[in-house]
């Protein structure tokens, strides 16, 4: 529960959420995406939290239904992984929701 | 010693070798690419080998200069790792050299 709450906390507080892993070319991809489209995300590596980070990843399991990193919010939403992201920014629709979480 | 000569027979006795992690986005990649192409790789997932993989990965390293996954190997050539594998197939000089592997 005390988990939970701060990543509700995190994703509620920061309008572009990464929960990544350092040695991950996945991960690594969502941030170099943000990064070329001028935003730049809090990243939360998972492999670098000792204990807490799987506890992490269970948690937001448990919030998300995604076991995987990358796991992605914008504006408090939850966007998906890395392939969910790159498709949304092909589509057109990730940029207006990054302009409308930076905005709030 | 003992385990770069095992990498040696290994990439020299198998067509097509792929050092993985069976978490990776990056390796599954590129073992459905073979999958694809009609070739079935020798897959070794490095974090099944216990105390091994880590070994394994440094010998990599020594023998290849590459220290990542998906490490592979075609007709006992050093490819190198997925984005490497993607590019030679997209110049169209991947399938050559399976053919080629397959047929020795
Ligand atoms: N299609 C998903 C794939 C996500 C995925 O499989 N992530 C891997 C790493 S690339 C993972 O989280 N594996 C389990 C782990 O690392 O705990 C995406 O695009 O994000
Ligand atoms: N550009 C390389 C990236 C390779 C890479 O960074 N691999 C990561 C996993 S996606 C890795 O091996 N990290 C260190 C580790 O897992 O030991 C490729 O296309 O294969
Ligand atoms: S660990 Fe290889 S792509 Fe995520």
């Amino acid at each position: 529960a005390r988990l939970r709450e701060s990543v509700m906390n995190t994703v509620g507080g920061n309008p572009v959420v990464v929960y990544s892993k350092t040695w991950c070319s996945y991960s690594l991809l969502v941030k170099s995406l943000f990064e070329r489209l001028g935003v730049e995300p809090l990243v939360i590596e998972l492999d670098q939290l000792g204990a807490q980070g799987p506890q992490l990843q269970r948690t937001l399991k448990r919030l998300t239904g995604q076991h995987t990193v990358p796991n992605v919010f914008v504006g408090g939403k939850h966007i998906g992984g890395c392939t969910d992201t790159v498709k949304l920014h092909r589509k057109g629709e990730l940029e207006p929701l990054l302009s409308e979480a930076v905005a709030n």
